[in-house]
C-alpha cells in the first residue's frame, strides 16, 4: 500500500519586523526508510 | 533415483503384462515429470525476477534513476479479476489460528517480511488471525512523535519513493521517472487545492487554528460548491504545494497516523481497481495511484491545504479509518469502476470536521 501527502507549506515569508523568511524543506531522500512520527520536512525562520 | 528407477530399462523383454507395466510405468512417469517441470518453471521466474531486482538496485546504486516501462506483465494483470483475488485473500487470512500455532505462523510472517515483533502490542497468541496479526497496534512509545511545532512527521511506516513541489496549475505528481499524473485525477476533481479568492480565508483560518482553544467559533468558510484549479501564480507568494509518496512494505506497520494539527473536512473514497503496489508496479503500471482503490481525506492545518491519500494494492484491498468506522472498501463490484465519480462525505457541515493532534491514530490498511 502507499499513502499520498499532498501539503501547502511556506515556500518564503517575510515575517513581520524581522524581515527574515521561513522555508519549507524536506528532511528525507528517496529511498529513505521512514517511520511514524519522525519528521518528513521542517521549515524554521533563517 | 525413484525417477530414474521408472524409466523403462532398453533391454527389457516384452511380457504377458507388458501392456500394464509399460501403461503403468507411462503414467507414474507423467507424474514426478509435471511436477519438476513445474519446479522447474517457478525456479526459472524466481531467478528472472532475483536477477532483474539486482539489475535495478545496481542500477541506483550507480546513481541511474529507472525509468518507466510498460511489460506484458503488467497488461496480464489487468486481466485478473484482482478484486475477487484481494478479498479471497482477505477471507483466508480472516480464519482463526489454533492459539498453538499462532507465534510460529507470526514468527514466520515476520522473517519472511522483515517486521519487527518485539513492537506488537499484545503476545503473538493473543492475535486472533494473519490479518488481525496485521493490523497490529505497538507498544506505548515505540514511535515518538518529533516534537519540532515547524516540522511535519511520517503519517506511516514505509520507505520515501517521491517527493517533491507540485508547480503550475496542472500540478502533476512523478509516478516513477518518465510518468506523472495530475494531482487532481488523484485527489478528485471536486479537491479543496486552493485557489486566490480562498488564500485569504486560509489565511483567516490558520490564524484561528492557534486560538481554536480561545474561541469556539466555526472555523472554516470554504466554498465546496464549484471544481478548483489550484495555481501557485495566483495564490500569495508565501506558500508552495509539496507531495510525499510512501511506500509500506507488507511487514510494515501499516496504522495510519495524523502527519500534523489538522482539521478534516472532505472525505472521498474511490472505488477504482486493486493493481500491486510495489516499486515494480510503479515502474510498469501507468496511472498506478489514479486507478487504484483508494481514500482520500482533505482539510487544513496551520499552514493551510492538506491532503492524505491512503492507495490500496492487491494483497492490502481494504482501508480503515478510525474517524469514520462505518466506511467499507474493497467491496465485491461487477462493472469497471474506474469511471465512477467518488464517494463524497463533508465532515465540515456536521461542525467543524473531524480535527486530530500530530500523531493520532486515523486508519489503518488491512489485507483482503
Amino acid at each position: 500500500s502507499t499513502v499520498v501527502l499532498v501539503f501547502e507549506a511556506p515556500i518564503s515569508k517575510l515575517l513581520h519586523k524581522g524581515g527574515s523568511s521561513e522555508e519549507f524543506n524536506f528532511s528525507v531522500k528517496c529511498g529513505d526508510k521512514i517511520r511514524v512520527g519522525e519528521a518528513l520536512g521542517r521549515w524554521h525562520s533563517s | 533415483t525413484s525417477f530414474a528407477k521408472k524409466l523403462p530399462t532398453p533391454q527389457s523383454t516384452p511380457s504377458i503384462n507388458a501392456g500394464n507395466g509399460s501403461s503403468q510405468g507411462d503414467s507414474s512417469y507423467l507424474l514426478p515429470g509435471a511436477t519438476v517441470a513445474t519446479i522447474l518453471m517457478l525456479g526459472a521466474l524466481h531467478a528472472r525476477r532475483m536477477y532483474d531486482d539486482k539489475k535495478t538496485e545496481e542500477m541506483r546504486e550507480k546513481g541511474i534513476e529507472v525509468e518507466f516501462q510498460p511489460d506484458v506483465k503488467a497488461s496480464f494483470l489487468r486481466l485478473l479479476p484482482l478484486r475477487s483475488i484481494s478479498r479471497c485473500w482477505g477471507q483466508l487470512t480472516s480464519l482463526e489460528i489454533p492459539v498453538w500455532l499462532r507465534p510460529h505462523v507470526y514468527r514466520a510472517w515476520a522473517r519472511a517480511f522483515h517486521s519487527n515483533l518485539e513492537e506488537a502490542a499484545l503476545p503473538l497468541d493473543k492475535y486472533t488471525s494473519l490479518k488481525e496479526f496485521f493490523v497490529r497496534a505497538l507498544k506505548e512509545g515505540s514511535r515518538p512523535i518529533d516534537a519540532d511545532p515547524q516540522c511535519l512527521i511520517s503519517p506511516v511506516d514505509g520507505t520515501i519513493l517521491r517527493f517533491g513541489e507540485l508547480k503550475g496549475a496542472g500540478a502533476m505528481i512523478e509516478q516513477v521517472k518518465g510518468f506523472s499524473y495530475p494531482v487532481f485525477s488523484l485527489l478528485g476533481a471536486r479537491s479543496l487545492l486552493p485557489t486566490t479568492a480562498d488564500s485569504d480565508v486560509q489565511e483567516e483560518h490558520s490564524e484561528s487554528i492557534e486560538s481554536t482553544e480561545k474561541s469556539k467559533k466555526s472555523w472554516w468558510r470554504v466554498s465546496l460548491a464549484s471544481p478548483k484549479v489550484w495555481d501557485p501564480t495566483l495564490s500569495c507568494p508565501k506558500r508552495g504545494l509539496f507531495y510525499c509518496v510512501i511506500y509500506l512494505k507488507p511487514g510494515d506497520y501499516h496504522r495510519i497516523h495524523s502527519p500534523a494539527d489538522w482539521n478534516i473536512l472532505v472525505r472521498r473514497h474511490f472505488s477504482g481497481n486493486l493493481y500491486p503496489v510495489n516499486e515494480r508496479a510503479t515502474r510498469t503500471f501507468r496511472n498506478l495511484y489514479i486507478e487504484n482503490e483508494r481514500v482520500v481525506l482533505e482539510g487544513v492545518w496551520q499552514e493551510g491545504f492538506m491532503a492524505l491519500a491512503a492507495v490500496g494494492a492487491t494483497n492490502i484491498g481494504s482501508i480503515k479509518l478510525f474517524i469514520e468506522p462505518e466506511l467499507q472498501t474493497n467491496k465485491p463490484t461487477k462493472k469497471s469502476l474506474h469511471s465512477e465519480p467518488p464517494e463524497e462525505r463533508v465532515y465540515h457541515s456536521e461542525g467543524v470536521g473531524r480535527v486530530l493532534k500530530k500523531g493520532d491514530e486515523l486508519g489503518a490498511f488491512n489485507m483482503g
